[in-house]
């Protein structure tokens, strides 16, 4: 921390939470981010006819070194942290994952002409966790 | 490799599940377990845009029989009152299937004649192949669904029989084969402007259907008469000119992991698992360690 400190601003930064921010959480956090698409994009809207558009969303960003209970981590996530930083690099760092989803409902026309209506597990990311 | 096989294959093998043809293309490795037939409607165009590499065009899926209008029409209202705009599923108690297939006859012999006593008889041989559904959708309520092709007059009630009969293929191939059990529904239907009429063969078709038949003959009588059937007035309208031969619908539970479980949600939020899931784990027992033994006793009961 100290080195970190030497390379920090001579006059005191006006919001000191957000300076000291920069120590403890990653920029790009590790957060869920929106994703739209509609079906037409990929060329299926001849035989899924609901819905038009579907956010699965997606989780992206860098895992704080102490993760603890800010993303429902197990204890796990920081020995990680410690193997890729102490031990071994190659075993890599823990990664942004969905936590937690939604179910999907989907209107379909199948191969032989009939008409399915379905309700699918895990369909949208809805909270993130790093792992 | 091996261990990654082994740590990942049981959570994604659910997910990678597929119709032969998809698996097998992908890799041979992803050979569905016995029983579990034919895969889920998206499932297997997801695995085949997956196993293409590059920005090739997504391939649209093989042509697919066009369906009924009047069938899409339907399922378009029956998903609106499932889900929100964004897809989301309703979660209203009394909706406790996850899938609802709608099929149209493949083939059918019709015979209308006019019977002046018992007004008008519509009825219809029909035959339905049930190829799409899994082993692991279970039928909750089946209906047949009749939609009136042009508005029907509104003048008063209409009271409508219903004569069901399953017929069995004494060869394969035989179109209009005999019958082998049958079964008279008289319902009373208010048809005003009511474009549907659903008749209930849940008990009828249940047996059929728990013995995985995949063709189902089944003739259909539907006599209906307007108004009240003791002044025995005319049918204003011949009621059969209106009928077009109903479609089957089949209201079921599927029990595989990729379908929507209700109970889940409403019992507890599905986290992902700190280690795979097992099937049916056995629940961490609130009760901690001092209630080992006696938990370990009735698990052991509850078990056995």
């Amino acid at each position: 921390r100290d080195e970190n400190l030497k390379e920090a601003p001579a006059t005191p930064p006006s919001n000191l939470s957000e300076y000291f921010k920069q120590f403890l959480f990653p920029q790009n956090e590790c957060e869920l981010h929106n994703f739209r698409l509609s079906f037409s994009q990929l060329k299926w809207d001849k035989w899924i006819i609901a819905p038009h558009r579907y956010s699965p969303q997606y989780c992206k960003g860098d895992c704080p070194r102490a993760v603890g209970h800010r993303y429902g981590s197990p204890v796990h996530t920081m020995v990680q942290n410690i193997i890729y930083e102490k031990l071994d690099p190659s075993v890599g760092k823990p990664s942004c994952v969905p936590a937690e989803y939604s179910p999907l409902s989907v209107l379909t026309i199948e191969p032989d002409g009939s008409i399915v209506y379905k309700e699918y597990e895990d369909m949208i990311a809805t909270k993130c966790t790093c792992r | 490799p091996h261990s990654r096989g082994r740590v990942v294959s049981d959570k994604t093998s659910g997910f990678l599940v597929a119709s032969k043809d998809t698996a097998s293309e992908l890799n041979p490795l992803l050979q569905l377990p016995k029983g579990v037939r034919r895969g889920y409607a998206l499932l297997p165009p997801l695995l085949k845009v997956l196993s293409e590499r590059g920005h090739q065009s997504w391939a649209s899926e093989a042509p697919r029989l066009q369906p009924d209008s009047r069938a899409l029409r339907y399922m378009k209202r029956l998903y609106k009152m499932s889900a929100t705009k964004e897809g989301i599923p309703k979660t209203n108690k009394s909706h406790l299937y996850n899938t609802v297939r709608l099929f149209t006859p493949c083939s059918e012999c019709q015979h209308r004649h006019r019977d002046l006593r018992k007004g008008d008889v519509h009825s219809v041989d029909l035959l339905f192949n049930l190829d799409r559904v899994t082993a692991l959708e279970h039928l909750l309520k089946s209906v047949l669904l009749y939609s009136f092709d042009t508005p029907v007059p509104i003048s008063s009630s209409t009271t409508c029989t219903c004569r069901l009969s399953v017929k069995e293929q004494d060869f394969p191939g035989q179109v209009c084969p005999s019958i082998s059990h049958s079964l008279a529904l008289s319902l009373r239907v208010e048809v005003r402007k009511r474009k549907w009429v659903e008749i209930d063969v849940t008990s009828f078709l249940q047996p059929l259907i728990a013995t995985n038949r995949r063709n189902i003959h089944m003739a259909v009588n539907f006599t209906c008469l307007m108004g009240d059937p003791q002044h025995n007035t005319q049918l204003e309208t011949p009621i059969d000119a209106a009928l077009v031969p109903p479609s089957l619908l089949l209201y079921l539970n599927d029990t595989s992991e990729q379908a929507y479980h209700r109970w889940n949600s409403l019992g507890h939020r599905r986290k992902i698992p700190a280690r795979p899931r097992q099937g049916n784990s056995p629940r961490v027992d609130p009760m901690g360690d001092k209630g080992k033994e006696n938990s370990q006793g009735k698990r052991a009961s509850r078990r056995r």
